[in-house]
């Protein structure tokens, strides 16, 4: 473990404690997508199907129940709580998610490091996670303007990954072993999609101002 | 050879 992966795994937790926070303390998911919850709840159960085979340690368990409970528990918020389910955007939640799912699916099953089940699930689950906030940034250029703290909720799961990759840098020049490329290319993707969001959130807390991404 | 670490990331 170094302070990068680290830093990105706490970052991870405080993006998923954030987006808690909004639906729990305001009853309402407006602003959120529905869809990219769904992908994050695929990627952690595709990932992580050695939960229970290979015990790395306490940590690494329990960050992987917190990640697969707290996915699947908004999932199940967003689509059956009374109250909450009401202010979901359904009709801006409109991106045909299922075509990441498969593109990520196949593309696991050309590209992995070995073709067993294990493993073309962990490269589908990192493909998957690359492009999994597009229905979510899809959905705040369409409602405009943004709460705090699904802005900051976006942030911050944009954040862990930009840590990781410095993880596998230190871990490359620490540990003499090469990282795993999957990892490598699929973690600069995903964080070269949050990009522009970056960039409108840093302009929106320099100009003090609310975040507005264009349509 | 140089080997991949083993999945002890999240």
């Amino acid at each position: 473990m170094n302070i990068f992966r680290l830093a990105g795994d706490l970052t991870h937790l405080i993006s998923i404690l954030v987006l808690l926070l909004k639906i729990y303390a305001t009853k309402s998911c407006s602003g959120i997508s529905l869809k990219t919850q769904e992908l994050y709840a695929l990627v952690f159960l595709a990932r992580y199907l050695d939960l229970f085979t290979d015990f790395v340690s306490v940590y690494n368990t329990v960050m992987k129940l917190v990640f697969i409970g707290s996915s699947l528990a908004i999932v199940w918020c967003m689509r059956m709580h009374r109250i909450v389910k009401r202010s979901y955007n359904r009709e801006l939640d409109t991106f045909r998610h299922y075509f990441l799912v498969a593109g990520s699916f196949v593309l696991a099953l050309v590209v992995h490091e070995k073709f067993t089940l294990q493993e073309i699930f962990w490269a589908f689950s990192i493909y998957l996670e690359a492009v999994a906030i597009l229905p979510q940034l899809v959905l705040l250029q369409r409602s405009g303007n943004v709460d705090n703290l699904t802005g900051q909720y976006v942030f911050f799961l944009g954040a862990y990954r930009a840590f990781y990759i410095l993880n596998w840098i230190y871990r490359y020049f620490t540990e003499q072993r090469f990282g795993r490329w999957i990892s490598w290319i699929s973690g600069l993707v995903q964080t070269a999609l949050y990009a522009d969001f970056f960039y409108y959130y840093f302009m929106s807390w320099k100009n003090n101002a609310k975040l507005q991404l264009p349509a | 050879p140089k080997r991949a670490y083993p999945k002890d990331e999240l």
